[in-house]
C-alpha cells in the first residue's frame, strides 16, 4: 500500500524514506558502530539545497493568493531548516569524535526531519493545487445553480458559453489529478464521476431546450420538463460534489479505508 | 514547478548523505 498519495510526491520522497529507515536499522544493529566518515561535504550539499528550497518556498508564498498555503508553508520550511542545522551539528560533532553516539542520533533526527519537513512542504503545495481544481469545480456548480432560471434561447446560449469552458477546464484538471493519485479507488471514483458529468451535460442542455420550447409554445408538460431539467442539474451537481470530496482526501483512512 | 525541483534536490542530497553514513555502519554488520 503506498504511503504517499500522489505519484510525484511518492517519486520524490520514497527513495530517501527507505534509506532513512535503513540507516536507523543499521545504526541500531551496529550499536557503537564503525567510525563515521567525514560527512562535511554531503551535509554541505544538503545545506545548499535547503537554502535553495527556502528561497523558492518564500517566493511561492509571496506570489500565492492562497491564504492557507501562505499560513502553512513557512512552518514546513522552518522544519527543513531546523533539520539541516541538526545535520550540520552532527557533522561537526563527528569530525571531533567519529564514534559519537549523540552525533549519530542527530544525524538520524536530521535526516528524518528533512524527510518530514519536505513531505509537509510538498503536501502543503499539493493541497494548494487541489484547492485550485476545487475552485474550477465550484465554478461549474455555480453555473448549474442558474440552470433553473434559464427560460429563453438567448439565455441558454449564454449559459452554454459560460459553462462549457468552465466544465472543460474542470474536467481536464480532474482527469490529470486522477492519473496522479497512487490510491486506485480514489482515481477510479474521480474518473467515474467525471464520466457521468460528461454524459449528463448534453442531456441537461437538451432538457433545458425542451423546457424553453414548451414554455414558448405554451404546450403541455411544462412542469415535467422543469422537473426533468432540475433532476439532471442536481445529478450533475451531486457528481461534482463527490469529485470535490475525493479530491480533498489525502489519506486512505479518511475514506474509511485501511 | 520550481518548488518540486528544489524538493527533489534536497532529497537527492539527503539521500547521498544517508548512503555515506550507512556505508560505514554496513561494514560492521
Amino acid at each position: 500500500m503506498p504511503v504517499f498519495h500522489t505519484k510525484i510526491i511518492e517519486s520524490i520522497l520514497e527513495p530517501v524514506a527507505q534509506q532513512v529507515s535503513r540507516l536507523v536499522i543499521l545504526h541500531e544493529e551496529a550499536e557503537d558502530g564503525n567510525a563515521m566518515p567525514d560527512l562535511a561535504r554531503p551535509v554541505q550539499a544538503v545545506s545548499l539545497a535547503v537554502n535553495n528550497l527556502v528561497k523558492v518556498g518564500h517566493e511561492t508564498i509571496e506570489s500565492s493568493e492562497d491564504q492557507v498555503l501562505r499560513h502553512d508553508m513557512p512552518g514546513a520550511l522552518h522544519r527543513v531548516e531546523t533539520a539541516a542545522t541538526l545535520l550540520q551539528q552532527a557533522s561537526d560533532m563527528l569530525r571531533a569524535d567519529p564514534y559519537s553516539g549523540p552525533a549519530r542520533k542527530k544525524l538520524i533526527e536530521g535526516s528524518r526531519g528533512i524527510l518530514q519537513g519536505t513531505s509537509a512542504l510538498l503536501l502543503c503545495f499539493d493541497e494548494s493545487e487541489v484547492r485550485k481544481i476545487v475552485k474550477e469545480c465550484k465554478k461549474v456548480l455555480d453555473y448549474l445553480g442558474v440552470a433553473e432560471v434559464i427560460d429563453t434561447m438567448e439565455d441558454l446560449v449564454q449559459f452554454l458559453r459560460d459553462i462549457s469552458p468552465a466544465l472543460s477546464r474542470a474536467a481536464r484538471e480532474v482527469a490529470a489529478r486522477a492519473s496522479e493519485l497512487t490510491h486506485p479507488p480514489h482515481a477510479e471514483t474521480l474518473n467515474r464521476c467525471l464520466e457521468s458529468v460528461k454524459q449528463l451535460a448534453p442531456v441537461l442542455i437538451c432538457s433545458m431546450k425542451i423546457y424553453i420550447h414548451i414554455l414558448t409554445e405554451g404546450g403541455k408538460g411544462m412542469e415535467e420538463a422543469a422537473e426533468n431539467r432540475n433532476y439532471l442539474a442536481q445529478r450533475m451537481a451531486d457528481e461534482i460534489h463527490e469529485i470535490i470530496r475525493v479530491l480533498q482526501l489525502t489519506s486512505y483512512v479518511e475514506d474509511g479505508g485501511e | 514547478e520550481m518548488i518540486l525541483e528544489a524538493a527533489k534536490s534536497i532529497i537527492t542530497a539527503t539521500s547521498a548523505l544517508v548512503r555515506a553514513a550507512s556505508a560505514a555502519q554496513r561494514e560492521l554488520i
